[in-house]
């Protein structure tokens, strides 16, 4: 097992408590810029970790990245550890996030849904929904990113527990998804929730669940159009932006529209590589190529964020 | 332990709105037990279905018949989560 960040193998995929050590040798090797919040438990009673990148103040403006909702996604998680070391190593040398950090701070949940990555780990590779039992079902878990009080149980999700799209029995009825909904409402000065999902190569903004534009479009459309040119620079990756109704499909209880109905103007969702070719099982040699120019786009928005403080 | 022997993912392409319907519906055969990567969404996208081998024939007996392409954009997909259980196990080792 590594023993520093410096050992851990970013270009391979890991499991659950690997991960879990990654975040708290961060910590341990930078306290003055890392800590780690446990803002639940999931299910199966495993730790909801939050780091956060602060380099002091209290209650900043922060910015929300997660990573792992759907538990099949590995190329998130992954790419997340990379953009946790990234932080660590740019801050005080690239200026751009120096800034940021001087200002705001930000919060990486690298696996919202644990129990989920244990079980594609030890089970069923391609699960991607909680593992919480449905009463009356034999079918098992419910689609967190169905599971939000944006629109929850209209058009966009299944009723049906058997569905991947299935999206729960109430809304935030999710230990994975409440605690991440208390956290944020508790902290009220979330800027930005930035929410990593793949594959198809697009970057989404609201609304999944209607068809009605965000009051922001305009804004944001440019914004993100700005981030996918970043994101191309480094290896030419083609990537779609657009409201999600009308680039990927109708997704009612999706985290970035409720996000955007709290206040929240900078949400996005990507969908990171690939085109297709592998969907759910990208080549481990893939992972860094993949975090850095999405690293590129997330810079984007985030300075954007930075200079257009609201 | 589930295993994927066998399964195929296949890229669907619809021609048209007609053909759009069409792989519509078949994400929608709850007897197929597909799962659905990526979603019939518009002409220009294609979908992506992972189909257990049990359902290959009567999947691509379907699309056939229908005059719908694919392309199998993976052959055994149990093959490649091998390759990606041996890859970490080598770089855990």
């Amino acid at each position: 097992a590594a023993k520093t960040t410096d050992d851990f193998d970013y270009a391979n995929y890991h499991v659950l408590d690997e991960i879990y050590s990654f975040q708290d040798m961060l910590v341990a090797e930078n306290p003055t810029l890392v800590s780690k919040i446990v803002i639940g438990q999931s299910y199966e009673g495993r730790p909801l970790n939050v780091l956060k990148f602060s380099t002091g103040g209290t209650n900043r403006p922060a910015i929300w990245i997660d990573t792992g909702i759907h538990s099949r996604e590995w190329i998130t998680p992954a790419s997340g550890a990379w953009f946790a070391k990234k932080i660590v190593l740019d801050y005080g040398h690239n200026p751009a996030l120096t800034a940021i950090l001087d200002k705001m701070d930000i919060l990486l949940e690298m696996v919202v849904n644990p129990d989920g990555y244990h079980f594609t780990h030890t089970s069923n590779r391609m699960w991607r929904k909680t593992r919480k039992p449905n009463p009356g079902s034999s079918c098992v878990g419910v689609d967190p990113n169905r599971n939000w009080d944006a629109g929850f149980g209209t058009a966009g999700s299944s009723g049906n527990p058997c569905d991947e799209t299935y999206r729960g029995p109430t809304a935030h009825s999710e230990s994975e998804i409440k605690s991440i909904v208390d956290f944020m409402k508790a902290h009220g000065n979330i800027k930005a929730v930035l929410s990593i999902h793949s594959y198809s190569q697009m970057l989404l903004y609201p609304y999944g669940y209607t068809s009605t534009s965000a009051k922001d479009q305009k804004e944001l459309h440019e914004l993100a159009k700005k981030a996918i040119t970043d994101l191309a620079s480094l290896y030419g990756t083609a990537y779609r932006y657009g409201s999600m109704i009308n680039i990927i499909y109708q997704a009612s209880g999706n985290t970035i529209d409720w996000a955007y109905n709290q206040g929240i103007k900078y949400s996005y969702t990507f969908e990171l590589r690939d085109t297709g070719r592998y969907g759910f099982i990208l080549p481990a040699n893939q992972i860094i190529p993949t975090a850095k120019e999405t690293w590129l786009a997330l810079m984007a928005i985030m300075e954007h964020i930075n200079a257009n403080t609201y | 332990k589930k295993t994927f022997v066998g399964d195929q993912v296949l890229r669907v392409f619809a021609k048209d709105e007609v053909q759009l319907t069409v792989i519509q519906d078949l994400s929608e055969m709850k007897q197929l037990q597909l799962d659905v990567w990526r979603g019939p969404t518009d002409v220009a996208t294609p979908m992506d279905i992972r189909v257990p081998f049990h359902s290959l024939m009567s999947v691509k007996a379907y699309l056939e018949a229908r005059d719908v392409q694919y392309t199998i954009m993976i052959k055994d997909l149990q093959a490649d989560i091998d390759k990606e259980e041996r890859q970490m196990q080598r770089s855990s080792y």
